[in-house]
């Protein structure tokens, strides 16, 4: 663990008096490896070391008989103020408020939407979700059998000869008249995965926007990603303005490190995180619970 | 060695940096680096493309392993395809199923996601789009029986190639590897030797969780092949120096889109130029 490292690299200095810049300079390596294997951005730990320095040259660490502990509190308390805390949604304006979610393929979308949902109903919302992939084989599908199966009502997205007949935009204006219709205050929906770099797949999103100012745009990110996060998260709230993310798969093992990258470059607010398949494995953020992992 | 070289001062740091930024890991960047100054020719001046050209060369070196060819020729052959969730398993049965059929191979493919919410229809679809056959089972059902029926039609019909999609699962789940390993001693008793080819699917976007998913694949239910998806991505791919240097596995295809033709070999000289 890192504490085991730091104390190594002070424990030969014990008895030789205050500590130099060049000791403090060594434990910052190892501090920097450890961030770089847990997928922080290269130049977001640069970032991070050299403010850690700042916060470690001074008589508290220097003049101490355990730098290696102040250190660790000092990394500690620097990352969970990094990370940040849950927000609660946007949801008390006019209903419907709508919210909608982004991200790369794959990174937990479709189950998340279902998860909200289910989120939601439990602060005694009346949820609709919203299946605007038109893209990903059975994707329809998929949501509409994950709000089923908690009795969830789902946007009967058009489908003919396996083709969807709607766009996402046609798919949410019907979505809304018909939750207007029928009392349902809070719209989520779900879009195709896509890259950050596709040109036209970002208009599309963009659209949605410009046209139903979305009360939550949430990027969907998994708890997994690596050196790219830093790009894919600042592409999609250039495009976007998102309103907060929900990091994905957080009962992996992964060091998570990319939540440091997505918080630092785009700062904005890490709502929830997914920690399992179920639908109820679905929790508001605290970076408390993660700073220690990414620590390493 | 670079006294009065045509290298700018913070020459080391930004191509360090540079390789760190494409997903290779820290230890990984620094052995390169070290590894290319211990090649250059003594002192003397060198510029940045003549040491660009150094570090392609010493990272290909790394990449290119010498790895038998795939064993599925001649015979009926069983690729079994695992990884973590939403990493594109299912995506990529569909293209290696296409992949292999425009080789002229029978192909069917065993559906045995039977846990995640409309995964058989997902295949189904894909299986209507190329002309495959599938295998399919009931929501719920147990995989390792679906993956039976799959094998004994692979046995019984005239088909040469079966690939069987299993559910996302994280490596870290117990339960979920054990049932993987069930699903594999299945194909095992039915087809008297294990599947030909057991390939992780790993991401490019994700980090260096993905050698830990493939050693731990690995090390469960034993790996022969590393398909990595998404190389269309922003994400450089480096993760596959390690896959291949570190871990020792071959790198056997990459995934390049979401349309079934959006596979390709993979190719140690397009992925250094398209790294560097
Ligand atoms: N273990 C775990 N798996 C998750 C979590 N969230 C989603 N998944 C799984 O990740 C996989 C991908 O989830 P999807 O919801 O299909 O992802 P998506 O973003 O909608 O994918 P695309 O629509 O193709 O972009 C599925 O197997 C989910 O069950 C999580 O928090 N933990
Ligand atoms: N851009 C791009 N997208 C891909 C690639 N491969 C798969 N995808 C997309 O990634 C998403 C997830 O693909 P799936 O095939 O459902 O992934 P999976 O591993 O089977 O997911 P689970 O079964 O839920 O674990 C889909 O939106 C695919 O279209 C690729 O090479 N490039
Ligand atoms: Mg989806
Ligand atoms: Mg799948």
């Amino acid at each position: 663990a890192l504490s085991s490292k730091l104390e190594k690299v002070f424990k030969n200095l014990r008895g030789y008096g205050k500590l130099s810049e060049k000791n403090i300079d060594d434990a910052l390596k190892e501090v920097r490896l450890s961030l770089l294997e847990a997928d922080v951005n290269y130049v977001i730990v640069k970032e991070f070391i050299e403010s850690v320095k700042k916060k470690s040259i001074g008589e508290k660490v220097m003049d101490s008989l355990t730098p290696s502990q102040h250190i660790i509190k000092i990394i500690h308390d620097e990352l969970v103020s990094l990370l940040g805390d849950h927000e609660p949604l946007n949801i008390k304006t006019k209903p419907p408020v709508i919210i909608m979610l982004a991200g790369l393929q794959g990174s937990g979308k479709t189950t998340t939407a279902g998860k909200l949902g289910l989120y939601l109903r439990g602060l005694k919302r009346n949820v609709y979700l919203v299946p605007a992939d038109v893209y990903r084989p059975a994707a329809v599908l998929q949501l509409k059998k994950l709000g089923s199966s908690i009795n969830l009502p789902v946007y009967d997205t058009p489908e003919k000869d396996g083709k969807i007949t709607q766009m996402p935009d046609e798919i949410l204006k019907s979505a809304i008249e018909i939750a207007e219709k029928h009392a349902y205050d809070t719209i989520v929906v779900d879009t195709a995965g896509r890259l950050e770099i596709d040109e036209p797949l970002m208009e599309e999103l963009k659209l949605l926007k410009v046209k139903f100012s979305p009360n939550e745009i949430l990027f969907v990110a998994d708890s997994m990603l690596g050196q790219s996060a830093v790009a894919v998260a600042r592409a999609f709230n250039d495009s976007l303005d998102i309103t907060g993310v929900i990091l994905t798969k957080v009962d992996g093992d992964s060091r998570g490190g990319a939540a440091l990258s997505i918080k630092k470059t785009i700062n904005k607010p890490i709502k929830f995180m997914g920690v399992g398949e179920k639908l109820s494995e679905f929790e508001p953020f605290y970076g408390e619970r993660i700073a220690d992992r990414i620590l390493g | 060695i670079f006294t009065g070289g045509g290298l700018p001062p913070d020459y080391m740091e930004k191509l360090e940096e540079a390789l760190v930024l494409s997903d290779i890991s820290f230890q990984t960047a620094s052995d390169i680096i070290n590894s290319v100054k211990k090649d250059i020719p003594g002192a003397g001046s060198i510029t940045s493309g003549e040491f660009k050209g150094f570090l392609k060369r010493e990272i290909k070196k790394m990449i290119s392993k010498e790895f038998p060819p795939l064993n599925i020729d001649d015979k009926k052959g069983i690729i079994l395809i695992v990884g973590v969730n939403g990493v594109g398993k299912t995506t990529t049965v569909a293209k290696l199923g296409n992949f292999y059929k425009n080789k002229g191979k029978k192909v069917i493919v065993g559906a045995c996601d039977t846990f995640r919410a409309a995964a058989q229809e997902q295949l189904a679809i894909w299986g209507e789009r190329t002309g495959i056959e599938v295998v399919s089972g009931k929501e719920n059902q147990d995989p390792a029986s679906v993956a039976h029926d799959a094998v004994q039609k692979l046995k019984e019909k005239d088909f040469d190639l079966l690939i069987i999609d299993t559910a996302g699962r994280l490596h870290n789940k117990k339960h979920l590897m054990e049932e993987l390993a069930k699903i594999k001693r299945v194909i095992m008793k039915a087809n008297s030797t294990p599947p030909d080819e057991t390939f992780i699917i790993i991401d490019a976007s994700l980090g260096q969780n993905s050698i830990t998913q493939a050693a731990q694949f690995r090390e469960l239910v034993d790996i022969t092949g590393v398909i990595i998806t998404k190389m269309d991505g922003s994400a450089r791919g480096g993760i596959a120096i390690d896959v291949i240097h570190k871990l020792g596995l071959p790198v056997r295809f990459i995934g390049t889109g979401e349309k079934p033709e959006n596979i390709s070999d993979f190719s140690p000289e397009i992925f250094v130029e398209g790294l560097l």
